[in-house]
């Protein structure tokens, strides 16, 4: 049953590679103000973190750098139980910020933080 | 106090806080800055390290990749204590103490240096300044002397044009290891400024430009998770490290 999904890819994959909501990467802007933190943060005044929204395919291509686990968990999904969700579309690749903060003392700090920005996604 | 239920929920569950939390938890000013924490804020040491900020990263806070840092912080630190020492005008010295408050398990101490202002100009005359480390962990063969100013020193240094502020180096003058211990993580350094040009008292001149220290840190989450790890093994009641047998 695996196989025929293998053998069907390349006209599923044709067939469903315009979908909008699939998942993917998103923009996002926000203030370090609307999330509380200017007191402290002073630069930059606003953030883009990015976020993976959106429907993880059915087969699931090389393009998403899923591990082999999210592939058997959709096979499982398809062909034994549905109760077992498929892969969920979540951040892969990151990327660090750097901030200008205030501590507790008074002394300005300059620090990069990995990982704050999302820049690519995957399904897992 | 969210935070402090936060810590206890992570104690409670054993699990490591996350690092960004951990460190609001610890760093983050509980309030907005009020009264003399704005003051703190101003000046030029605010200046100086916004410029510091817009040299490494872009204005959405991306580090630069074509002019990045050895380190991944730099801390700005402000004398926490002053001595004036009695001297005749146009002399005056100063003994300025730093704390450099520096967190061994989790910071990596890189490099110190000491940002001063070499010239002052103001309405009623010209201040000209010097820095040298006083105490005992200063080394007597290895004198500070400033640099002459320009625009850049190397690549990490960045001088204000107006002013002359200058950043000078000086891990090398101070001993090794010499902030391991909470004691001798206090720095003084001795500021001497004279003052060229028409009569005036020194009223509010010399404040306008105290020297401050940048602490260069490598800052890193391995640190964290060791300390962490440390803990929650000592936790376990055996005590013993699981291991896997490579094949």
């Amino acid at each position: 049953q695996a196989g025929n999904i293998v053998l069907d890819l390349p006209s599923y994959l044709q067939k469903n590679s315009n979908e909008k909501d699939e998942c993917s990467l998103h923009s996002f802007r926000v203030s370090f103000a609307q999330l509380g933190w200017d007191h402290w943060i002073i630069a930059p005044h606003r953030y883009n973190p990015k976020y993976c929204k959106g429907n993880c395919p059915r087969i699931l291509r090389y393009g998403y750098n899923s591990p082999n686990h999210a592939i058997v968990q959709n096979f499982i999904n398809e062909l034994v139980d549905q109760s077992v969700p498929r892969p969920s579309c979540v951040p892969y690749k990151y990327s660090p910020i750097s901030v200008l903060m205030i501590e507790q003392n008074g002394s300005i700090l300059y620090k990069e933080y990995e990982d704050m920005i999302a820049e690519s996604c995957t399904c897992r | 106090e969210e935070g402090k239920e936060l810590a206890a929920l992570s104690a409670l569950v054993g699990a490591p806080p996350m690092p960004l939390i951990q460190e609001l938890m610890e760093q983050a000013p509980t309030a907005r800055p009020q009264g003399h924490l704005k003051k703190m804020m101003g000046g030029q040491p605010l200046r100086y390290m916004l410029n510091l900020y817009r040299s490494f990263a872009d204005h959405n806070g991306r580090p630069r990749q074509d002019y990045r840092l050895d380190t991944n912080a730099v801390r700005l630190v402000r004398p926490s204590g002053k001595r004036r020492q009695s001297g005749a005008s146009p002399w005056r010295t100063q003994t300025l103490d730093y704390y450099l408050k520096v967190h061994p398990e989790v910071e990596h101490l890189v490099k110190v240096a000491v940002v001063y202002s070499q010239t002052l100009s103001t309405a009623h005359a010209q201040v000209l300044c010097t820095v040298e480390l006083s105490g005992e962990d200063s080394d007597p063969k290895l004198p500070l002397k400033p640099v002459l100013p320009q625009r850049r020193v190397r690549n990490n240094t960045i001088l204000s044009r107006k002013n002359s502020w200058v950043e000078m180096d000086i891990t090398s003058s101070l001993q090794p290891g010499a902030w391991d211990t909470k004691k001798s993580q206090l720095l003084s350094l001795s500021h001497t400024c004279t003052r060229l040009g028409l009569e005036g008292g020194w009223d509010g001149t010399v404040s306008l430009n105290d020297p401050f220290l940048l602490l260069y840190l490598n800052n890193t989450r391995k640190g964290l998770q060791s300390k962490l790890g440390k803990a929650l093994s000592e936790e376990t009641p055996s005590g013993t490290v699981r291991t896997r047998k490579v094949r």
